[in-house]
């Protein structure tokens, strides 16, 4: 682990007595690595770990008698800073219907993390309304019927002959008839370097004015977490994101990236296929993943 | 890259940072740079400008030992592992249609029998493909579907069938171990001649983890060929530099979009072009 690293590379510069910029320069290279091998952008790395150097050939390092902790100490904390603090809420409409739009690359979990909103929202007393706008992939409708179904929650779908956003428009007046205060549109995975589709989610922002556009980014997302997150950044506009597949060994690099890129939340993490399985996120907890 | 008067540190430090940047790794580009400083001494290389050229060469050579074709011997099972949202169904549906263009009987396994509509995505890609489809109920065993399809395909004369798995997560032990299963009865119930394909089905955008998910589907189920999807993407794939150093699987197919037809094989120019 990067804690251990650190000790060593300190550990054999503790025999010299003091520290020089040169000792520090060897952990830094430590972290760097780590950071590297996690998946954490490699723009994003360089600025961290000249932030990081700053504090490191301070006073708080050089003078200290254990300056290999104070470095690990000093690396945690400012990538749990990076990380943002824990704002897992949903941010509901004060009055009125509560939009959610969910975006993101193919396969990242939308649909399943469509359902989980759903249970969680509904938990908290609401009544969300789950909509099928993935008119493209095959039996996307379906999946999110039966996801739907598990949860408990209605889903509105006009079957795949309509375009998405005629559905959302359509979505909007149903919940209004149907006493649903918060609608969870589930969209088709599309590319960020996809022009027509970026615009349909455009149209979609223009007809409907959601509340929170969530980018679902699959968590062993390598270097191009940051082009991914910065495209829908600018073309569309994010307000929080949810990491999914945490549950496997993956170390979740791409979390500092798309939160360095976006400065928006991540608000929740995907730990399983089952609809119980999202949690809130804490950054303290995803920066020791990350440090491994 | 920037225009560089000479061969100079700056150099090998920009080429370090695309590499990095396109997932090849830590430990690989160091590797990938030593070989490249060595083999410009070798050559005398002096012009900057042939230096991107000498490492393009270099990521060619690597490949190449380890790319492969589309299996085409029959009767052949295929069978399709990966993790979640890969693009496995995908990959089957355009498979498929591979097969029927030249001319072969397909029938497809739908062995996901967890995910909701899994079934229904794969049958709607069999029909798109004209292959026939085996599939019980939801929740049922997934070797019982993929030895019902082998039987099937054996009274069909089917050429060609390709099993469908659920995803899962490498690191997730009774999953992998329902996969060794499915594995078994695949390597039971073939026909004794039929050549046995298992394709890990990894997605471009994936970082350092496809390396730990090459490494423990090999050591599960003996993958045999890679595909690597979602290369329409700006997403480079370097990643498999190392899975295939490590593992020495061969990769055979790259996915480049949503479409039928959007299946290639794999090219070692292309790819080390691309990645550069
Ligand atoms: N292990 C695990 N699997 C997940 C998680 N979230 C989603 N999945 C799985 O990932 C796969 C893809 O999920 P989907 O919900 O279909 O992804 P999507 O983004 O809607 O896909 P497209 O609509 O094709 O873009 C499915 O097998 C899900 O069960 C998670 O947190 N952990
Ligand atoms: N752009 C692009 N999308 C792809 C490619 N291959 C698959 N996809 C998309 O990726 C998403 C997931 O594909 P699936 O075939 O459902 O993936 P899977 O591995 O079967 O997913 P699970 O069964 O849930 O584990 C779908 O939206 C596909 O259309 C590709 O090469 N390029
Ligand atoms: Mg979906
Ligand atoms: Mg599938």
């Amino acid at each position: 682990s990067l804690s251990e690293k650190l000790q060593n590379v300190f550990k054999k510069l503790r025999s010299k007595g003091k520290l020089s910029e040169k000792d520090v320069k060897k952990a830094m290279r430590e972290v760097k690595l780590a950071l590297l091998e996690a998946d954490v952008n490699f723009k994003v790395v360089k600025k961290f770990i000249n932030r990081v150097t700053e504090r490191a050939v301070g006073q708080e390092v050089m003078k200290s008698l254990t300056p290999g902790q104070q470095v690990v100490k000093i690396v945690r904390d400012e990538l749990t800073d990076l990380m943002g603090k824990t704002s897992s809420q949903i941010n509901y409409s004060p009055g009125g219907i509560t939009v959610i739009l969910l975006v993101g690359l193919q396969g990242a979990g939308k649909t399943t993390t469509a359902g989980k909103l759903a249970y969680r929202i509904k938990k908290e007393g609401h009544y969300p309304l789950l909509v099928a706008a993935d008119v493209y992939r095959p039996a996307a409708v379906k999946q999110l019927q039966v996801v739907g179904e598990r949860a408990d929650v209605p889903v509105f779908a006009m079957g795949e002959k309509n375009s998405p956003v005629d559905i959302v428009k359509a979505s909007m007046s149903f919940a209004k008839n149907n006493g649903r205060d918060v609608v969870l549109v589930d969209t088709a995975g599309r590319l960020h370097i996809d022009e027509t589709l970026m615009e349909e989610l455009h149209q979609m922002k223009k007809a409907v004015h959601p509340h929170e556009i969530l980018l679902v980014v699959d968590a062993m997302t390598g270097q191009d977490a940051v082009n991914v997150a910065d495209s829908f950044n600018k073309k569309l506009g994010i307000d929080g994101v949810i990491l999914t597949k945490l549950d496997g060994d993956t170390r979740g690099g791409a979390a500092i990236s798309v939160k360095a890129v976006t400065e928006c939340p991540i608000k929740f993490v995907g730990t399983g296929e089952k609809l119980e399985e999202m949690e809130p996120f804490y950054p303290d907890r995803m920066a020791s993943r990350i440090l491994g | 890259l920037t225009s560089h008067k000479k061969i100079d540190e700056g150099l090998f430090e920009e080429l370090e940072e695309v590499l990095i940047t396109a997932d090849v790794g830590v430990d690989t580009t160091i590797e990938l740079m030593d070989d490249l400083r060595e083999k410009i001494k070798q050559e005398k290389t002096s012009n900057p400008e042939d230096v991107k050229d000498v490492l393009k060469a270099l990521i060619q050579e690597k490949l190449k030992q380890y790319s492969g074709k589309l299996p085409d011997e029959y009767p052949l099972v295929i069978m399709v592992v990966g993790v979640n949202g890969s693009g496995k169904t995908t990959t089957i549906g355009k498979l498929a249609y591979k097969y029927r263009e030249k001319g072969k009987k397909v029938l497809v396994g739908a062995g996901d029998t967890f995910r909701a509509a899994a079934v229904e995505q794969l049958e709607i890609w069999a029909n798109r493909a004209d292959a026939g489809i085996i599939k019980h109920k939801a929740g049922s065993d997934p070797s019982a579907v993929i030895y019902d399809a082998l039987k099937a395909a054996a009274a069909r004369g089917i050429d060609v069938v390709i099993c469908d798995t659920a995803g899962r997560l490498q690191t997730q032990k009774n999953l992998m171990e329902e996969l060794k299963k499915i594995y078994r009865v695949i390597t039971n119930e073939a026909p004794k001649n039929a050549a046995v394909e298992v394709l890990l089905v990894l997605d471009a955008t994936t970082g350092q983890n496809a390396l730990s998910q090459a490494k423990l589907f090999k050591e599960a189920v003996d993958v045999s060929g890679i595909a690597l999807t979602k290369l329409d993407g700006t997403a480079k794939g370097g990643i498999i530099l190392a899975v295939t150093n490590h593992t020495h699987i061969p990769i055979k197919l790259i996915g480049v979009g949503e479409g039928i037809e959007d299946l290639q094989e794999f090219d070692p120019e292309a790819f080390a072009d691309a990645l550069l």
